[in-house]
């Protein structure tokens, strides 16, 4: 017999709760059971067949295809291709307030010393409190040079100087650190932008907050929308977090979720493995 | 955006002809999905609905009143219980001792600028504050404070090379006793329930100061784990009150709802910016109704 909707109503209802209990955003949660009823449509089936394994099924089908967004490069490609042309690799990090991208940046100086690479930090967070020192910290600890000016100068003038000075001293990657930002202030997206314009970065890498709920959506749209994201990192999975949120922003913006932060040592930073991450939430 | 869809369904009970079951079954539906797109957790939005729907289909409106409005009530009340109610305690440190406050609560929730925001909160009305920096994890984070702190002019105390947090908060208390402030407040490392020896670290804290508040830091953002977190710092450190953080950006803070339902505390104040001044006294109907759109 054919699968009426009548049937799958209910299965996708509870389906959608539980997208929800896993923190995707419900507007993407709603999508994802949608184009999952209409794989379904007209499909045959047994005349007392359970229906829930296949649903299971077209939904790690749906899941993954939103996760596998093909990306021309990977991310360390991208980065040895710059650096083969005899050139810095200059990648800018955003994100909102607190979502981990100082921490972030020195996971993934660590992880580009690790394979090889010369790596120096720009302080372009000219903004918040003990930003400076912070950077100049886990520079330390990782070795590398922190370009820096004082507090209220201008975020992509520092920049800017970061990637002269690459220029200069024959280092391979500048990873540029932005102040946290809400993507509602427009004067903020604004000066963002500058910085992007001013440094004509090979990468943007969104730091998301895995344990955000539905605002990852605006997030997501709003900085894609003001500098492109290329890559995305999503932090603080060790954190119990379901991380739904890479469903939603890949959905969102087909982008790929490069990496994962699983805690708050400079090794806690681990490639984005979306099979392993869909077999966790379609249980 | 999605708050157009309650109001527009609220109307639509108000504009409908008759109040019946079909009415309410739309109302409801639409109360779920306004509050699960305002990230509140799905068990409590799921408990939430059913009282709804059960008050609106066979509670008597009383006197005076008509089945619409009461309804609406029905829908405001609802959400209201879950935040513990309309009366927001004034939250006023004690007078004749030392107060101590200590904040709480996850990576990046905002302890630290709101440690700040209300040590200038409460120096602006009188009471002589001191900060305490008890985070001797995250690089930079002495600085942090002490730069906010000069700026608000109260004084910080923190030992930036050391490594055991209840001896830097004890040093600390005893100095600011010494200088008869009125309040002291102590900012906490960020954790979450499942470091195990940060967990423990906060638990010992807790025991050996004794604070008159545990204030837990809510970001507005957060989504369905707020529920967990906040239960997990709660059994660990009694949480006394919450501030819900970056009230400022698009997010409806139905975290916040959860937390407050996870740990019974209610919230007393809204960050709403970066800047030492950007907090407000919590107003439950101004966040009731963004809630809901
Ligand atoms: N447990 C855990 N904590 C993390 C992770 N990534 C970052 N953090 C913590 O999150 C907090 C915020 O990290 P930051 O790097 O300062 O975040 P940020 O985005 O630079 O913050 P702003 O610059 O203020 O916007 C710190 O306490 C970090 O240690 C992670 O993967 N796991
Ligand atoms: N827009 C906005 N930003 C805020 C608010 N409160 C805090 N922030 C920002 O959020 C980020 C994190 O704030 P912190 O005070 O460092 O957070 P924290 O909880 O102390 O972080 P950890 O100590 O690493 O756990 C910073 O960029 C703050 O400026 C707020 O109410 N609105
Ligand atoms: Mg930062
Ligand atoms: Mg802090």
């Amino acid at each position: 017999k054919e699968l009426s909707s009548k049937e799958l109503q209910p299965v996708l209802e509870e389906l959608k709760l539980s997208l929800v209990r896993n923190d995707v955003a419900y507007t993407v949660a709603e999508e994802i059971c949608s184009e999952i009823a209409e794989k379904l449509s007209g499909v045959k089936v047994g005349r007392f067949e359970d229906v829930r394994p296949l649903v299971k099924k077209t939904l790690r089908q749906v899941l993954l295809e939103t996760l596998k967004t093909s990306y021309e490069k990977g991310f360390l490609e991208t980065v040895k291709a710059k650096v083969s042309k005899g050139e810095p690799a200059v990648i800018l990090f955003v994100g909102v307030n607190g979502s981990g991208k100082t921490l972030t940046i020195a996971k993934v100086g660590r992880m580009l010393l690790r394979n090889g690479f010369t790596v120096c930090i720009a302080c372009s967070d000219t903004f918040r409190a003990g930003a400076i020192e912070q950077v100049e910290i886990l520079a330390k600890r990782l070795g590398v040079r922190a370009i820096k000016q004082t507090y209220g100068s201008d975020a992509a003038a520092v920049a800017y100087d970061a990637v002269q000075y690459a220029r200069a001293h024959g280092i391979n990657v500048v990873l540029i650190d932005t102040a946290g930002r809400m993507q509602t202030r427009r004067n903020l997206m604004e000066e963002m932008r500058k910085i992007a314009r001013v440094t004509n970065p090979d990468l943007v890498v969104f730091v998301g907050d895995s344990l955000t709920g539905n605002d990852a959506v605006n997030q997501a749209e709003e900085f894609m929308k003001y500098v492109g994201i290329d890559f995305v990192i999503l932090t603080k999975m060790d954190a119990d977090a379901k991380g739904g949120a890479a469903i939603s922003i890949s959905k969102l913006i087909g982008r790929p979720v490069a990496y994962i932060g699983t805690g708050q040592d400079l090794e806690d930073l681990e490639p984005f493995d979306p099979e392993r991450f869909v077999d966790k939430i379609v249980v | 955006g999605l708050g157009k869809s309650l109001r527009s369904t609220l109307a639509k009970v108000f504009k409908a002809s008759r109040v019946d079951k079909e009415l309410v079954k739309g109302l409801v539906n639409d109360l779920v999905r306004a509050l699960l797109q305002a990230d509140v957790q799905v068990d409590l939005v799921i408990d939430l609905a059913k009282r709804v729907e059960d008050r609106a289909l066979n509670e008597k409106p009383p006197p005076g009143v008509t089945r619409r409005e009461h309804i609406v009530k029905v829908v405001y009340d609802e959400v209201v219980k879950l935040l513990g109610g309309e009366n927001v305690s004034s939250p006023v440190p004690k007078l004749g001792k030392m107060n101590v406050y200590m904040l709480v609560g996850l990576q990046g929730s905002g302890k630290t600028t709101t440690a700040c925001k209300l040590a200038s909160f409460y120096q602006r009305r009188g009471f002589r504050t001191g900060l305490i920096c008890a985070d001797v994890y995250r690089p930079g984070a002495y600085q942090q404070l002490k730069q906010l702190g000069d700026k608000a002019g109260v004084p910080v105390y923190g030992e930036p090379d050391g490594k055991d947090p209840v001896k830097i908060v004890l040093d600390g208390l005893e100095l600011f006793r010494r200088s008869k402030r009125d309040l002291v407040i102590i900012d906490t490392a960020g954790r979450h329930k499942d470091e195990e020896s940060l967990m423990k670290e906060v638990k010992e804290l807790y025991e050996v100061i004794k604070p008159d508040e545990v204030i837990l830091t809510v970001d507005a953002t957060i989504g369905q784990q707020a529920y967990s977190q906040a239960k997990a710092f709660h059994e660990a450190v009694g949480v006394g009150s919450i501030i819900v953080t970056k009230m400022d950006g698009s997010a409806r803070g139905g975290g916040a709802l959860s937390a407050v339902a996870a740990t019974g505390a209610p919230v007393k104040f809204i960050g709403v910016g970066e800047k030492l001044d950007d907090l407000e006294v919590f107003n439950p109907r101004r966040f009731v109704a963004r809630l809901l759109g």
